[in-house]
């Protein structure tokens, strides 16, 4: 109930971000 | 009684401290588990980095708020840590949902993922406590506003970036308007603060464009 943009596709969560770098 | 700015600030700090109290300054059996599933165990560097970041919330803390603050620093930062674990428990859970696997020994051993975690569920913690309904300027409070957690920590505005997201899916807890705050953090990210000169952005862009091949120089930010 909030407006909130959720813009992570699948295959996208924070074990793929913070493996790019 | 009627709602008033003061009323919904008051109830939302009583809200935090009802779901926090009943959680745990240290990691919960599930998360132990997921630690020692890890190739390498993280949690000696977990509860290292978490004494060392600690240290530099409650200087700061004082620094900004007065050094007779010191105790109020330091409780802030006790409910961080419980958001922190609580909010990592339920991340992991859901990618390991997600990816089907149970080692995250990489993620788990990231130092810039646990700071940035920390730095999420303090923000969430401070920005309770600071909101204030009168827009009278500055007051001790409205300077650990954010970006004030990213310089604590010296953490780059775009590892914070990337936890904004996965933290208001996996938490239940937080209410409309927080996550209208941590919405307007990223906004603020998007839009200047991962693109001023000393970000190390530019040289990661840098980076990326080397390895495909393509040696262009990144663009200095704008005025």
């Amino acid at each position: 109930n909030h407006d909130y943009h959720f813009g992570l596709e699948e295959g996208e969560g924070v074990s793929e971000l913070f493996d790019c770098d | 009684p009627p709602q008033t700015p003061v009323r919904a600030a008051m109830n939302s700090i009583q809200q935090l401290k009802v779901i926090l109290n009943s959680a745990s300054d240290k990691p919960s059996e599930n998360l132990k588990r997921y630690f020692s599933n890890c190739t390498v165990n993280p949690s000696e560097d977990v509860a290292q980095r978490v004494e060392c970041l600690g240290r530099a919330f409650s200087d700061r803390f004082a620094l900004a708020v007065g050094q007779g603050c010191t105790e109020i620093g330091s409780q802030r930062f006790t409910l961080g840590i419980r958001l922190y674990y609580r909010v990592m428990e339920s991340m992991v859970k859901s990618e390991e949902e997600r990816l089907s696997v149970q080692n995250f020994s990489k993620l788990l051993n990231n130092n810039a993922f646990h700071t940035s975690l920390l730095a999420c569920a303090l923000e969430v913690v401070t920005a309770t406590y600071g909101w204030s309904p009168f827009k009278s300027g500055s007051t001790s409070e409205t300077d650990l506003s954010f970006p004030w957690i990213l310089d604590v920590f010296e953490l780059r505005a775009f590892d914070f970036y990337k936890v904004i997201e996965s933290f208001i899916k996996v938490e239940p807890s937080l209410k409309r308007d927080m996550i209208k705050h941590l919405e307007r953090c990223e906004h603020r990210i998007m839009e200047s603060i991962a693109w001023r000169s000393d970000s190390a952005l530019f040289e990661l862009l840098k980076q990326s464009k080397e390895q495909e091949g393509h040696v262009d120089h990144a663009e200095p930010p704008s005025t």
